[in-house]
């Protein structure tokens, strides 16, 4: 159930 | 040079068992304070932080910066080497291939001595903010862990819900459902065994399950997990050391 985000969508790549 | 010794290798071993399935490739950032590290598993949906600070070694030293690649699955064969109560220390010069590996009995003044190559691990980092949580919660890592593992065995997600007297851990699967309440507690006797809720927001998040079970392999490093969840971040999980922590920073599902 849902779809699976990832962290990029939240965090800075740096 | 870095030359850093653990009192007793169970506990570097309880770290590294506590991340090694989720991750293999590693930097281990060695610096004056301690030894810090971070990576994203293959899937990209799951962060592992480490911090284990200065005070969490009998003895710490590191002149100069190093970085320290290895991977979790080579230095795992070294550490199951030695003994839990054995103490161990790790040596790298200031630019090192290899990373030395210490074990002593003092009792029985035996030592023994492994080598770990060393790799160039090109990783991205990522930049993690101080968040805003909607909701913390600490409870008694024991009891998460067994939530995760007996609910995780319904479905593939795992959904979180808390309210302002209540955490609600929810499966729904092909085979049945489940749910397991719990209520914020004071145990004055054993103040470990509390579970204590701090809510700003109502949270409703969804979670993979095979993440969470990753997760909860780091109990083993603390009697109690921190949790925090935000609707609008990944959720934090964490195991505290006695000088540093894990983190885990996990990626929520959202509805279609």
């Amino acid at each position: 159930a849902g779809v699976q985000t990832r962290l990029e969508g939240f965090f800075k790549v740096v | 040079m870095l030359e850093a010794k653990f009192e007793q290798a169970s506990l570097f071993k309880r770290i590294i068992d506590g991340f090694k399935d989720c991750v293999q490739l590693v930097n281990f950032q060695c610096k004056e304070d301690g030894i810090i590290a971070q990576a994203v598993d293959d899937s990209r949906v799951l962060l592992v932080s480490l911090e284990i600070g200065k005070d969490a070694f009998q003895e710490f030293r590191c002149d100069h910066p190093i970085t320290l690649g290895m991977d979790l699955n080579s230095l795992s064969k070294i550490l199951r080497c030695g003994n839990n109560t054995d103490s161990l220390t790790l040596i790298a010069d200031d630019t090192p291939d290899s990373l030395l590996l210490l074990f002593e009995d003092t009792k029985r003044e035996r030592i023994s001595e492994y080598s770990l190559k060393l790799m160039d691990i090109d990783a991205d980092f990522l930049k993690i903010e101080e968040l805003q949580y909607d909701t913390t919660i600490m409870m008694p890592s024991a009891d998460f862990s067994k939530t995760v593992r007996d609910l995780s065995q319904l479905s593939d997600s795992l959904n979180i819900l808390v309210t302002k007297e209540t955490i609600k851990f929810v499966t729904d699967g092909d085979i049945g459902s489940g749910s397991v309440i719990m209520k914020p507690f004071i145990d004055m006797e054993n103040p470990d065994e509390s579970i204590k809720l701090e809510m700003e927001q109502p949270v409703d998040l969804t979670f993979g399950s095979k993440y969470l079970l990753d997760i909860v392999k780091g109990s083993a490093l603390s009697n109690k997990i921190g949790i925090r969840l935000s609707s609008e971040a990944p959720a934090l999980f964490q195991f505290d050391l006695t000088s540093g922590f894990l983190q885990f920073f996990l990626a929520p599902k959202f509805s279609d």
